[in-house]
């Protein structure tokens, strides 16, 4: 069952910077605080 | 007075803005480096293999690279055209691309750690345009900024 | 005459910053083509890629997803929330508009 984001973190195949994935790495570690 | 103070918050600007697109450029840098090493280990290792790699084996960029424990449950969805992926996952992962890869691989030569030998410093320098070396040189002395 | 003097200085350091932030527009925008080029270079795009070894050596995790996907493709992570047994959910939804996507599973085992 798909989740209904409260929001959600995005990122573009050879287009946004490293950095947005360490972003979401840090939430997903944070459990989404 | 006031004109003065104006001109200090201008000049405070624009300092931060060219920071930023400093740490921005030595990003491209150490991409365009591991690009062009990964590239060349590919072709020597095909040449001296005489043969490439077997193809179920082989990742090709652009990729990320999704890790999670071996006690994750992953449920996948995946559309009919293989255009659109849904995964499920019951324990936490972590998501790299594929400059991650290529910089823990070693292909940018350590420069975003600011560790990078002579000899190596040497060969980087060879694959970026002449203009840019002198940010390559920076870098091998770890005056990388982490802003990004 | 000592804050007009401080306000000619600052005028000629605005000015230098300006060139120096013109130099690294130009330089970051030679840099992004050139990348461009060099993903788009057959004779290189051919041996741009890394193998299932390069993978595992780089990361420490036992299941290892490496997702092929043509650039442009979007990836979103909702913030995870509680499933109905109450355990924590995590998605990673994928979606490309230009080609199909492939993932390769590599269990380090």
């Amino acid at each position: 069952s798909s989740l209904t984001p409260s929001t959600a973190y995005t990122y573009k195949f050879t287009g946004s910077p490293s950095k947005e994935l360490s972003d979401i790495n840090q939430m997903i570690r944070q459990g989404g605080v | 007075a006031q004109e003065c103070q104006d001109l200090e918050a201008e000049r405070q600007r624009r300092l931060e803005r060219i920071k930023h697109k400093r740490s921005q450029l030595q990003e491209l840098i150490l991409q365009q480096i591991a690009f062009k090493n990964l590239v060349q280990r590919n072709r020597q290792a095909e040449q001296q293999n005489k043969r490439p790699p077997p193809a179920n084996t082989v990742i090709h960029l652009p990729f990320i690279i999704v890790n999670t424990s071996k006690r994750t449950v992953i449920d996948c969805s995946i559309s009919n055209d293989k255009f659109e992926y849904l995964f499920n996952f019951d324990n936490m992962f972590e998501i790299h691309d594929d400059v991650e890869v290529l910089k823990r691989m070693g292909m940018a030569f350590g420069l975003e750690l600011g560790r990078c030998s002579v000899e190596q410093l040497k060969i980087a320098k060879t694959l970026v345009p002449q203009a840019l070396q002198p940010y390559v040189t920076e870098m091998a002395q770890g005056a990388i900024n982490q802003l990004i | 005459q000592e804050v007009l003097e401080e306000v000619e200085l600052l005028k000629a350091n605005i000015a230098d910053l300006e060139i120096q932030e013109r130099e690294l527009n130009m330089q970051k925008a030679c840099l992004q083509q050139s990348i461009k080029h060099l993903n788009e270079d057959p004779s290189s795009c051919r041996y741009s890629y890394v193998t299932h070894e390069d993978i595992c050596d780089a990361f420490g995790g036992d299941t290892l997803l490496a997702v092929m996907a043509p650039s442009g493709t979007q990836l979103e992570v909702p913030v995870p929330e509680m499933g109905h047994n109450g355990q924590k959910k995590y998605q990673v939804n994928l979606r490309s508009h230009s080609a199909p996507i492939q993932v390769m599973l590599i269990n380090r085992e």
